[in-house]
């Protein structure tokens, strides 16, 4: 099973299109793992972005570089991925 | 073991074998008007099931929908499960229900990606694609929603087997497509196509793969503006909604392109709630009044289609 022990979600804001490219250009960093859960489009719409918990520095630090806004979706996706597995054995029995 | 759609838990995500039992009690219960119908199998082998609800006639026009391509998504299957009980309820009891399906079939896949909807349970929670296994590479799958032969190939899908956005050595490479596609030309009377997705709170048509209009945009953006605010009458769930590629971005290969480019005219597709708190990982709590607020909007479009036949 695969497990998101200390994975975030995180919420980017691109301010234009060339903040955009850059998200594309960090989505296209195989190493990096990332993935994107609603991808960049438009400034109108921001981005939702699953990175994993190796990855979390060097991401944060591409995005700050670059002045692209972000906040912090889902602090642990495990966790929630829990409380879901939680529920519904719970609701099961 | 009881069978009894009354202890069947709609406010909880469940596993494939508890959906595809509850299939078959809903059938029991309801065998004047709705059969199950498999079209296919998944990659896996899955049955690829399909509920008919129909009240006779031969080849009635008919609508199709289909929640959970995308497997990850799990507020839409279980709002799958929720609606087709709320329109075999409401079948005699709602006008606007009993009047739809008085002069037309609906077929509902509930679960559109069985092999990864498993998947999905047993060892990835976030899998998106199929299972396929892709010739000369260790990486799995295809997105479904990229596989269709609508502009396959291009902008916003990828020729890499190890994105999520794979579309597939070639269009309608995955079972769990070519069984809908097989299905809705052997039909040959699909007058409305609604794939259900989450989330973002979009409706949105035709077209992803060009940014030009589509034929009737006017008519379907007009609809779809009336869904949305149908919609959010309910709780105040604030939904945008347009054209895929001029809404979101260019995509190439989805199902409801496919569909508008085989006649079918009402080709919608849903991305469900939340605004962003949970993503993927929606609460089980909120399936109910997603399912209520999405039903307001899938009835204003069934409507219209049984109106303004074609």
């Amino acid at each position: 099973e695969r497990l998101f022990v200390g994975d975030q979600v995180l919420r980017i804001t691109a301010r234009d299109e060339e903040q955009i490219a850059l998200l594309r250009v960090l989505g296209e960093r195989a190493e990096l793992q990332v993935d994107f859960w609603r991808d960049p489009t438009s400034p109108d719409h921001p981005a939702d972005l699953r990175v994993p918990f190796p990855s979390l520095q060097a991401v944060k630090i591409f995005l700050e570089s670059h002045s692209i806004s972000y906040s912090i979706m889902i602090e642990d996706v495990q966790e929630l991925l829990d409380e879901e597995k939680k529920n519904m054995t719970k609701s099961r029995r | 073991t009881e069978r009894s759609i009354s202890t069947f838990d709609f406010a909880s995500y469940h596993t494939i074998e508890e959906i595809y039992d509850w299939m078959d009690v809903l059938v029991d219960d309801h065998p004047n008007l709705i059969s199950k119908i498999e079209i296919g199998q998944s990659y896996e082998n899955r049955s690829l099931y399909v509920l008919k609800f129909s009240t006779g006639g031969s080849n009635r026009p008919a609508i199709w929908l289909d929640t959970g391509i995308h497997s990850r998504e799990w507020i839409t299957q279980a709002t799958g499960v929720w609606t087709a009980n709320k329109i075999a309820e409401e079948y005699g009891q709602d006008p606007s229900v009993t009047a739809i399906l008085d002069s037309m079939d609906i077929f509902f896949e509930i679960i559109a990606n069985p092999d990864g909807f498993v998947f999905t349970h047993s060892s990835n929670r976030l899998w998106r694609k199929t299972r396929s296994v892709n010739a000369g590479s260790d990486c799995i799958g295809v997105d479904p929603n990229r596989n269709w032969n609508a502009g396959f190939g291009g902008s916003g899908s990828s020729n890499d087997p190890c994105s999520d956005l794979y579309r597939g050595p070639y269009a309608h490479s995955e079972r769990e497509v070519k069984a809908v596609v097989d299905f809705i030309q052997g039909h040959g009377n699909v007058k409305s196509v609604i794939s259900i997705h989450s989330y973002s709170q979009m409706l949105l048509f035709p077209y992803g793969y060009k940014r030009g209009p589509a034929a009737h945009h006017q008519e379907l953006n007009e609809l779809a503006k009336k869904a949305v605010r149908d919609l959010a009458a309910m709780y105040g769930t604030k939904y945008s909604y347009g054209s895929i590629a001029n809404t979101i971005y260019l995509a190439d290969g989805t199902t409801v392109d496919w569909a508008y480019d085989n006649g079918v005219k009402y080709s919608f597709t849903f991305e469900l709630r939340d605004t962003g708190r949970y993503g993927f990982l929606l609460p089980s709590t909120q399936i109910i009044p997603t399912a209520t607020e999405t039903w307001l909007a899938l009835l204003d479009i069934m409507v219209h289609v049984l109106e303004n036949p074609y």
